[in-house]
Formats: structure tokens, sequence, C-alpha cells
């Protein structure tokens, strides 16, 4: 059965999307997992990320959260020209998904419902999040076996943790007892601009300690220009510094899940 | 009456508040304006970013908004030391009325009417909007006669532009004739990369024209700095680019605002 890891944060544009896309791509890449990358986010931004990758197929991931009868995520992914790497399309109507589901019995559950067939197909199960903590953030960290936290070394996006951190807690207590932190994980650390960065790593290891992964994602411009290529970071510059720090997140990560 | 501005943006971390609270401080500051920026934001930046800045009192935006008779955000606006600058404390239960306003009569006129009075007090009102285009997000559209809308140089935040317009354009036809769009401000314009961004500037250009704005916000580490210290770039660097960049745009704005 696979491990489910959410990726979220209420802060946006920190880097949840360029981590689920290139941490998944990894995971496939480099230790032969079969992963599968679900875009919880209306923007549909890992299907843009991955847009030259992409197999025609797939369906819509709100048709089978708004189902009465449930549905199974397997229905609507599609595949990728990386071995071992499927997603689910983007789907602008998860917007609606969101409000529809607030008066369904058990609406943090229709996820992990949803996911029953399709953990036995993958080893992974990545969820990228929107940035807020509603209902379809709710549902990952239902659904989630570990939560991965990005964090952008800045004092808004530091604020958004704790926020999400109370709610894993909450989430953890009536809904999800196995629920695990995986770990908060700093993106776009600027190696040129250290003071404000230093002072920031200070105070998210104070609060945090353990969880606070030692491998930090470094701003680098190749992200940015995979994205806009359409490409994950390995096959648009392997020896990018951007390749180098997710494939070190994907040892990581890796060896978390073998653990766990 | 005010003129009410909605400052919105579906892609996460493009700059809305950065924006709402300097746009907001410059407008006060240089152009004699009496100034509101509404926080719609759970996650509560506004006032964060002004932290230094904020005098004791204020009240829960979100108390307004899931009143059944009404109320006036007046009610709960809390000054600084800014002249002519007031905001609303942020307020994580906003969280909460995203979805408590789902099954209300016309559910997207809540802010617009609890902005009946407090249009009086102000020559301009902000709305700072979350990053998606849930309820709250439609109610500032409702409420607002301009919308302006950040959008950062790269493929992910350009395909958030588009889905907004056409939001926008729903809101305007269906709930808000008057809604007109003020603007798309490129922020975290990076001179040291002008390739991408050159790239990214054409097809916004090509795509809105006019509705481009000329004035740009370059990236500058001093308004990322201001937020650390919670204070507005105007008195934090007052001879930064950020600085710079922002009364420039106030001087559009306010052109802007008068010719309507
Ligand atoms: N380490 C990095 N170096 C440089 N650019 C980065 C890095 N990580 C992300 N980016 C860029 O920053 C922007 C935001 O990243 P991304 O979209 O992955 O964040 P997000 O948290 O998923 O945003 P949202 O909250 O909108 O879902 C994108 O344009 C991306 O290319
Ligand atoms: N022009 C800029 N130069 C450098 N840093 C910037 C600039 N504009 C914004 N930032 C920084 O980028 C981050 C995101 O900005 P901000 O929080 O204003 O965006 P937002 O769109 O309001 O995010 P959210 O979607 O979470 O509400 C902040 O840490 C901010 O300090
Ligand atoms: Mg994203
Ligand atoms: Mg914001």
């Amino acid at each position: 059965n696979a491990a489910v890891v959410a990726v979220a944060a209420q802060k946006g544009g920190v880097g949840k999307t360029t981590t689920a896309v290139n941490l998944g791509a990894a995971l496939a890449r480099f230790h032969g997992q079969n992963v599968l990358v679900v875009d919880l986010d209306a923007q549909g931004h890992v299907q843009r990320s991955l847009r030259t990758h992409i197999k025609p197929g797939g369906g819509s991931l709100s048709q089978v959260i708004e189902r009465e009868d449930g549905g199974e995520v397997l229905d609507v992914v599609a595949h990728t020209d990386i071995p071992g790497l499927h997603i689910t399309p983007g789907d602008p109507r998860l917007r609606e998904s969101e409000n529809l589901v607030t008066t369904r019995i058990g609406k943090e559950f229709i996820l992990r419902d949803a996911l029953e067939v399709t953990r036995s197909h993958y080893d992974v199960i990545i969820l990228d999040c929107p940035p807020n903590l509603g209902n379809l953030t709710l549902n990952a960290l239902v659904a989630a076996d570990r939560v991965l936290v990005p964090c952008e070394p800045t004092p808004l996006s530091i604020q958004g943790v704790d926020a999400l951190i109370r709610t894993c807690a909450t989430v953890s207590d009536r809904l999800n007892p196995k629920l695990d932190i995986l770990g908060i994980l700093v993106t776009r650390y600027d190696g040129r601009n250290t003071s404000l960065n230093d002072v920031a790593i200070a105070e998210l290891s104070q609060a945090y300690g353990e969880a606070l992964i030692d491998e930090k994602i470094n701003i680098n411009t190749s992200l940015a220009r995979a994205q806009h290529a359409g490409r994950d970071i390995f096959s648009f510059a392997p020896r990018s510094r951007g390749a180098t720090n997710y494939k070190s997140l994907a040892e990581h990560v890796a060896t978390a899940l073998r653990s766990a």
C-alpha cells in the first residue's frame, strides 16, 4: 500500500507545487517508486508544470470528489513519460467542490475513501494542496500518513506554519490518528541574502527542532524556467542547484517513509 | 464616497498583501487620502505587515460578515500611526466565514452591504484578498469599483490572471455592473533575469494591452525586510527601490481613481 504525503502550507507561493512535482519526479526517476501526484488545487499547476511529459487521458478529480456513491482517484489519473510518475490533470471545478462538500456527512473523509483502491497501485501518493486550510486541504490531511510543509524563510510564511501544525493536531486527534509531520522544508532559500534567512531558520529550528528538515531548497531560477518549459527539473537542468536540492530531499523522504 | 479597490489574484505569493499595504500607505502619506485596508485573508498578514504601526482597538471582521442582520466594517477597524491609514485586524475565523456564507441568500453581497456606511468615512478602501476565487474574493469583487491584479512574471501566475478576469466578467454581468479592471500589476520583477521576465511581460501585454500597468514592482529585499520589521516600506526604507515603485504605483492609482 502507498504512503500518502500531503504537501501543504496556508501561505501562497512558497513552493508547494514545485516541491510536489519535483519530489515526485525524483522518487520515480531515482528510487524506482511508482508515484502519483494528485492536484487538489483549482489552479491546476501540477499539469502545467509537467505539460510536455503528460500523455493524453485522465479525467476530472472534482467528479470523483462530488459523487455521492464515491469513486476512485485511479479512474482519473493521467500517465507521463517519466517512468513511474502519474498525475491527476488540472481541474478548475475543484473550486466548486470546495463549497459543495461543506454539507456532506463526514466531508473530510471523501478523498481518503477515493484513494482506497488507488493506494494499492502506487508506492507513494503526493497530494498538492491549495494555499488555504479549507475542505480540500482538510481532506488531504485526513487521507495522508505524513505531511510536508514547505516554508519560505520569511515572517509571513513562518506565521502560517503554526496555524497548519495546530490544524494537523486537531485532525490527528479527531479524524486521522496516523497523521504525522514528515517535516518542515525551507524553500526559496536565498544564498545571497543570508542575514534575513538565517534569523528565520533559527526561529524555525527553535520552534520545531527535529521536524525541520536539514535539506534546504535554494532559490534557483532553473526551477522557474523548468516550470516555464513544462518539464521537471531533472529533464530540464539535471546539474542545476534545484535538481541537486530535490534529489537530496527525495533521499530524505525515501528513507523517512521506509522507516515508518 | 470611497472608491473601493480589490487586490486579487488566485495565485499565491505574488504580492497581494505587500501591494495592498504599501499602496494604502502611499495614498495616505503622499496623497492625503483617508484609506482603509480590509484584510479578507484568514492569514491576517495586513496586520502582521504593519505590526509596529497599529494602535490598540479594532474587532473581528468575521463577526461582521457572519451576522444575519449585517453590521458595518467600520465597527471593527483599527487605527495606525500612519496619518489617514486604518486597517481591519487579522482574523483567523475568516476561514470559517468562507464556508458559513455558502448557504446565505445573496452570499456575494454581504461585504458590499457591510461597507455601506464605511464608504462615507474614507476616500479609498483597499480589499486584500486570499489566494483563491472563493466566497470572500467574490464578496470583494461585488463590493469593489475596481480590481488590481498583481502578477509575477511567471507562467503559473499568468495562467491565474485569465481565470480571474473571466470571473470578473461574470461578476460584472450578474452581480456588480460597475466593476472595472484598474489594471494588471507586474510584481517581483527580477531585473537580473530579464530574459524570462521580458517574455512573460510581452505575453501579458499581448493578452491585456492597455490594462497592463506601466509601473512595475521590482524584486527588492527591502520590501520583505520591512514586512519582517512590521513597518510599511516608506518608514522602513524610504529611498529603496520598493518605496519608489510603490510611490509611482500610488500616483497611477490616484490619477485613475480621480478620472473614474
Ligand atoms: N526554489 C525556488 N527557486 C526559484 N523559484 C522558485 C522556487 N520554488 C518555487 N519557485 C517559483 O516560485 C513560484 C511559486 O512556487 P509554487 O507555485 O510552486 O508555490 P505554491 O506554494 O505551490 O503556490 P500556490 O500557493 O499558488 O499554490 C513559482 O513561480 C515557482 O516557479
Ligand atoms: N517586490 C518584492 N520584492 C521582494 N519580495 C517581495 C516582493 N513582493 C512581495 N515580496 C515577498 O514575497 C512574499 C509574498 O508576498 P505577499 O505575501 O505580499 O504575497 P500574497 O500574494 O499576498 O501571498 P498570499 O497568496 O499568501 O496572500 C512575502 O514574503 C513578501 O515579503
Ligand atoms: Mg501550488
Ligand atoms: Mg496575502
